[in-house]
């Protein structure tokens, strides 16, 4: 079962 | 005072169409160096990246750092309003809570402009570290929209692979599976039509059709398209703005639970 990641785990806020 | 022109409305049109599905606002950040904008799609799944520069301007003024916010929906009903050919001026004044359109058609003789309320939205830019991929494959961008487009129709993820061999794009579903290789070029007349592969390691990712299919809303703007990866990170997928900038899309990758 493959889960879809967030943009936001691998780039942290500015 | 804020003011941009571009001999040609089609490209506006062409970088507005490559955003407009994933992000139904966006804020326009301007500064001497250009513009740039940078944000994610609803779900934060993908992250739009747009760099025009100034120089890639027939005119391009900008006296005070001003960020616009913008509804891309409206945006697009007042592009809609020009022809290709239009020369196509953006105005703004410094603190303004409005933009102006200006089209003007090749012959001068008709000009009309439009004023758009701005947005304030909240602004939340993400950090993107320099990365050097495992694997990037150049190829036409033609060639990679439809990849996504005859894949699509078999499953909602797409796998990726990249080897020194090629690069293979598989998907599976209930009506089957779908494989699609491409090997590098050997030589070719133009190079638009290359597949250049660099790889310092092979990779294999899993990503949602919906969001490729999203980004080769880009295709008109490149000839060619470049897809960077690594294990266990987002992909990106960057087309290439001749003479004005690129546009980058970042997405997160389908992992085992």
């Amino acid at each position: 079962n493959l889960e879809q990641k967030k943009i936001s785990m691998y780039y942290k806020n500015k | 005072m804020f003011e941009a022109r571009l001999n040609a409305a089609t490209t506006l049109k062409k970088v507005l169409d490559a955003i407009k599905d994933l992000l139904n606002e966006a804020t326009f950040d301007c500064s001497d160096a250009g513009i740039q904008l940078q944000a994610m799609d609803n779900s934060h799944v993908s992250l739009v990246s747009l760099t025009l520069r100034s120089d890639g301007f027939d005119k391009f003024r900008c006296d005070r750092n001003l960020s616009m916010g913008m509804n891309l929906g409206s945006m697009s009903k007042i592009l809609k309003c020009a022809n290709n050919e239009d020369t196509v001026t953006m105005k703004a004044q410094d603190n303004a809570d409005t933009v102006t359109f200006m089209f003007e058609s090749q012959n001068h003789e008709k000009v009309s402009d439009y004023e758009m309320k701005l947005m304030n939205l909240d602004q939340e830019h993400l950090g993107i570290p320099e990365t050097d991929y495992s694997c990037v494959v150049r190829m036409p961008a033609m060639e990679f929209a439809r990849i996504c487009r005859d894949l699509s129709q078999f499953g909602e993820s797409v796998i990726i692979c990249c080897t020194k061999e090629g690069v293979k794009f598989s998907a599976s579903g209930d009506v089957g599976s779908a494989n699609i290789k491409l090997a590098q070029t050997s030589s070719v007349d133009k190079e638009e039509e290359a597949v250049t592969i660099e790889m310092q390691e092979p990779v294999s990712l899993t990503f949602a059709c919906r969001y490729l299919n999203a980004f080769t809303k880009a295709t008109p703007l490149s000839n060619q398209v470049q897809l960077s990866m690594s294990a266990d990170v987002p992909l990106v997928v960057e087309y290439r703005i001749p003479d004005l900038g690129h546009i980058r899309y970042y997405l997160a990758p389908k992992i085992e639970e």
